[in-house]
């Protein structure tokens, strides 16, 4: 288990939440109780998920807010590294230049935001 | 934001620790390794405890006195038959050379698989979720539809079954007698740190089938560079004599150990690169070449040789993985041990293909989905299909013979307590 994986699992999470939004032409906040909805309850999957929407849900509807897609957040989200390696991974193909703008973008959106700076867990 | 740190769970958290960290069953009350719980490496791994609090009771041992009394190897047949007096394992399974199934593997033989379903927006309900836990607590894998050891029916309604689902079938006194010795990124380095789970008692048990098959990690690492991390031939010939080695110490005499090569994985690439991933199939952005990429960038591909898009780095681990191929395929013919035949076999994934596309499929339906590396429950069956036919024809020896009272077992002791 490595960061590598919470840079994968940040972007498929952010991936489904953003697509269940657009499928059901709802908003990123119904969208991401809709997902903790369809959790089972036992090994606190369900607790877990809202756990997840407590602590990082109001930064990522602002970040996909500004249409910025799931790399770009998990990326604002510190769950993909920053280091000179990391931060070109994306998995959606996006054109380069645009790429670093987005992302010093997305960090401003964040720090000027009013909820508590967290500790990126494990 | 560590659960285990909570007091009252520290104990439960450290013995799931070990069972994970040993490859035994999480909830084993007499620890003989059979279980009665199904995930945690229970009865989906190996063959389910009929008396979890008798240790001298468990599946693959000899019968204790024909098991008059009770059902000590779990195959569902015991007692007297009142109108001859004679114990019915005596009567039904005695010359019938029973044998039980045992897969040495990485995560394609426990058969990784995460459902589509968790990842497809437009087809998520609250169904969508409902085996997250039990697939959790196996490690993602599903050994108990995989093509070695599954006993389950196919969800794939291929009509193929797995090989301990023949034997069983071929002899019904090798019920509940499979063993999934399996972990996710197993090579034939690291083997030897969870071998020890295999159980197998040289003097009290029946032969079994040993299928040795390390499909894939030797050659497979997330380094950006891959090729300094495989196993090297002569590497691979060491470790795979200590590992049969400690085998011909555990394995009663009259076993079989098979050993399987590895694949020509450039058909991964080859058939995927440009499919849409799951993820990518609702605004058709993203491919398996992209997903590929986004692995490796990060260092997390399960195989950075063969996913790449790079055909040198795919071709030069395919040559690797031929010369590993080799090098099983001569210790199967050079060497010899006291307890067990040797034998080699191919892992010919293109006849797999050929046959899938016989009936009108596609090789990119033949792998999981959502990571682009396994092979899919299709694939496994017929892989299993092809092992199968392949040591009828030319070890028929290996699978022993057709019991001729299958049919009076089913009579008396219908589905033998199921798995």
């Amino acid at each position: 288990y490595s960061e590598g994986h919470d840079c994968v699992g940040c972007v498929v999470v952010v991936s489904v939440i953003e697509q269940l939004a657009e499928v059901h032409n709802s908003s990123v906040q119904e969208a991401m109780e809709r997902l903790c909805s369809y959790l089972p309850e036992k090994l606190f999957l369900k607790a877990t998920c809202y756990y997840l929407v407590q602590m990082f849900g109001s930064d990522i509807i602002k970040l996909l807010g500004e249409a910025m897609n799931a790399d770009v957040v998990c990326h604002a989200l510190e769950f993909c590294k920053q280091d000179g390696i990391q931060s070109q991974c994306h998995l959606y193909p996006l054109p380069q230049e645009a790429w670093k703008f987005t992302l010093e973008k997305a960090k401003r959106i964040l720090k000027r935001s009013s909820t508590v700076k967290y500790h990126r867990s494990g | 934001s560590n659960i285990c740190s909570l007091p009252f769970l520290a104990k439960i958290c450290q013995k799931i620790e070990l069972s994970v960290k040993k490859s035994v069953p999480f909830k084993d009350v007499d620890s003989d390794k059979h279980s009665v719980f199904p995930t945690l490496r229970g009865y989906h791994w190996r063959g389910r405890d009929c008396n979890d609090s008798d240790k001298t009771v468990y599946p693959g041992r000899r019968p204790d006195n024909w098991d008059v009394h009770q059902d000590s190897n779990c195959n569902g047949i015991w007692g007297i038959d009142p109108k001859d007096g004679i114990p019915y394992e005596k009567k039904f399974c005695e010359g019938s050379q029973p044998r039980g199934i045992i897969l040495l593997g990485d995560s394609a033989g426990a058969h990784f698989h995460i459902p589509p379903e968790w990842l497809t927006a437009s087809q998520m309900s609250l169904k969508s979720f409902f085996n997250l836990p039990s697939a959790l607590t196996d490690e993602l894998n599903w050994p108990q539809l995989s093509g070695v050891t599954g006993f389950l029916d196919s969800t794939s309604g291929i009509e193929e079954k797995s090989i301990y689902h023949r034997l069983r079938k071929r002899n019904h006194c090798n019920h509940r007698d499979y063993q999934s010795i399996s972990r996710n990124g197993a090579s034939s380095r690291n083997l030897k740190n969870f071998i020890e789970s295999l159980s197998r008692n040289q003097a009290l048990d029946q032969p079994a089938i040993v299928i040795y098959a390390m499909i894939g990690n030797d050659v497979c690492n997330g380094k950006t560079d891959p090729v300094p991390e495989m196993t090297t031939p002569e590497q691979m010939y060491s470790n795979v004599m200590q590992t049969l080695k400690h085998l011909n110490s555990q394995l009663p005499n009259g076993s079989h150990v098979i050993l399987y090569g590895l694949p020509d994985g450039t058909f991964l690439w080859d058939s995927l690169h440009n499919q849409y991933h799951p993820l990518g199939q609702l605004n058709k952005d993203v491919t398996y070449a992209h997903f590929f990429s986004f692995l490796s960038c990060l260092q997390v591909s399960p195989c950075n040789g063969w996913m790449s898009s790079n055909k040198t780095l795919r071709t030069l681990t395919s040559q690797r993985a031929e010369q590993l191929s080799n090098t099983l395929k001569k210790i199967a013919t050079t060497e010899t041990f006291t307890n067990f035949n040797l034998f080699y076999m191919d892992f010919a994934f293109h006849e797999i293909i050929e046959e899938w596309q016989k009936r009108g499929g596609q090789p990119w339906q033949l792998i999981e989905p959502v990571d682009g590396f396994h092979p899919n429950e299709v694939a496994s069956l017929l892989l299993a299909d092809r092992v199968w036919k392949k040591i009828q024809t030319q070890w028929p020896q290996v699978l022993g013979r057709e019991n001729p009272f299958n049919s009076q077992i089913e009579e008396v002791f219908g589905d033998q307590g199921g798995h």
